[in-house]
């Protein structure tokens, strides 16, 4: 399967809609601190169904929504797409591409939707974990994941056997 | 389960020992489980030794030597068991700038399996990426996405 | 006791909101008593609205945002109470160069009374030391140290 | 009080008796990865009368004698010296120049030497202690600390202010 789009609207510090396209081979994200590098990392996770707030250094899901700047005032809702080609079927869904995508309205409402078909979080949560990038995946690594295998106890390491096995 | 455990276990033990030197331009590494005898309990112990040093505790090793060791892991994992896409958000910041390369050279290596995108400050690793963007904030507190020329790479 | 807490207390928090704007280049942070009223097990609220930005839970701030407002208390903290001389390993390890540049502008401010020692890979804190030592390892295990020309870190 | 001079032989990496003057001002370290940098700033946490071995990423104290590399057998003992000028009397010691030495040997047999004075670790502690520069002073400043600021609960910030008040 690969990465073909990230969408990303009203999610944290991205107020306006903001588009990536990936393409093959390695993508290089820079910027300055502050900028919203690592908010664009957290909408992917968030939009494969994180269900931690504090994983998305939160408090409340509320948090992850636009929350106003200087300049601007808060928006009501946060929306983030992600697309994929799925021609080899690596996800469980026949078509050739499938896109998720996930949507948090400030009353708490929830959207979660594949294809356009209004789902529930577990659909869209089974349908990663099914193809192998569930939470417990490499999918995702940050310097977190990297000090925690030096700071565990030997013990604490199993996981990264275990959950791939 | 338990089966799986121990050969998952052995086939990220010795991707382990094969990727460290590449990591380290040298040196070696291994993984041992605690306690083999019994498999549900036991803990994965990481024996590193840098090029040209002698074995000791994993403790005395330097910052940028466990994040790189611990990046050699990683990698080990992934090679066992790929993942079709990984986002790396600024792993490698305590790394000097001639592990930074070898590092971003890995990535290469594996990029035909694995769809990379790497979160940066590193001149080193924004070297070997195949298209670049640059997050900013023109207006404050507003993240916008900017796709960078290639050669924009060489200014920063 | 309870007073010279509250005492100093104030005193870093003057500090760490004259300080905050000067790390950032903006904003504002102040410091405030988690319970005002018990003195002896109050905890330390930091509140930090980086520039441009509004004011939210601390939590949401980045890594490098997180980075340079502790590096914020922590100078405010040698502003109320200085020490004759202070090490800092690698500190700036997770900031852009932006903010390196201000925070290297800063140790030079506090120069005067306090004799740093900054351990650094940035080149932004290189450029503003007053001498500067290379530690190497030309024999394998085995740190050696030479004092480098400061023409030298145009170079790295 | 001025930090003039630091000598380390057979500390760690530092086999050979290295020294480093201190000017005035800013002085900048840099290397490599494993290079030496954190083992010159434990040297110096070292003379000064810490005792904590996990805080030098050690298990026993003599995990901090030279342990020997590729070229050459470990060492029988760790020797470092820190000179002051003291000329203000920040140290209480009647002295303008004040030279801290501790020596550690295998065998575990430790030495404190104050201007060449054999005396105990706690007299080496306590002339730090009395000129502001105990274990809780900001004189060594590292990732973790900047990273325990936040990481901790408001409570326990609390020694940040507790210490030097
Ligand atoms: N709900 C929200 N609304 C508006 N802004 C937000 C919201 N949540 C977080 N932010 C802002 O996003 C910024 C953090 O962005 P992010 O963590 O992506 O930065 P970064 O580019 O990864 O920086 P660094 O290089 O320091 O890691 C913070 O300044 C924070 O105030
Ligand atoms: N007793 C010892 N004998 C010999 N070598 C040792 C001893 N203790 C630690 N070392 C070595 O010292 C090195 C660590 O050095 P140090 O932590 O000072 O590196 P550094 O320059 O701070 O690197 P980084 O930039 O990665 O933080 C390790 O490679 C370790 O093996
Ligand atoms: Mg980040
Ligand atoms: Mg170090």
């Amino acid at each position: 399967m690969v990465l073909k789009s990230l969408q990303i609207n009203g999610f944290k510090s991205f107020a306006d809609k903001t588009t990536i396209d990936f393409g093959t081979g390695i993508t290089g994200v820079i910027g300055p601190n502050g900028s919203g590098k690592s908010n664009l990392t957290e909408a992917v996770r968030w939009v494969m169904g994180e269900q931690s707030v504090k994983s998305l250094r939160g408090e409340r899901m509320q948090d992850i929504i636009f929350a106003g700047s200087d300049t601007r005032p808060p928006l009501s809702r946060a929306e983030v797409t992600l697309t994929f080609d799925n021609k080899k079927r690596d996800l469980n869904w026949d078509h050739d591409e499938v896109t998720v995508q996930r949507r948090l309205f400030r009353d708490g409402e929830s959207e979660f939707l594949i294809n356009g078909r209004k789902l529930r979080l577990k659909d869209v949560a089974n349908l990663f974990l099914d193809a192998g990038l569930g939470r417990h995946s490499l999918t995702i690594i940050s310097q977190g994941n990297v000090e925690a295998i030096f700071g565990n106890k030997p013990e604490a390491r199993r996981f990264l056997i275990e959950e791939p096995a | 389960v338990i089966q799986r455990f121990k050969a998952m276990f052995d086939q990220v033990a010795v991707a382990f020992g094969d990727v460290f030197p590449q990591m380290f331009g040298g040196g070696h590494a291994k993984l041992a489980l605690t306690d083999p005898a019994d498999l549900l309990n036991t803990g994965i112990e990481i024996i590193a030794q840098p090029p040209g040093k002698r074995l000791q505790r994993l403790s005395l090793l330097s910052g940028g030597e466990k994040a790189l060791t611990a990046i050699t892991l990683l990698f080990a994992l992934l090679k066992v068991k790929p993942v079709p896409f990984c986002i790396l958000d600024e792993v490698e910041a305590s790394l000097d700038d001639a592990n930074v390369e070898r590092f971003a050279t890995f990535l290469n290596q594996y990029d035909a399996q694995t769809q990379f995108i790497v979160i940066t400050h590193r001149k080193g690793t924004m070297m070997q990426v195949n298209q670049l963007y640059g997050i900013s904030m023109q207006e404050s507190g507003v993240s916008t996405v900017l796709a960078l020329d290639l050669k924009a790479k060489e200014v920063s």
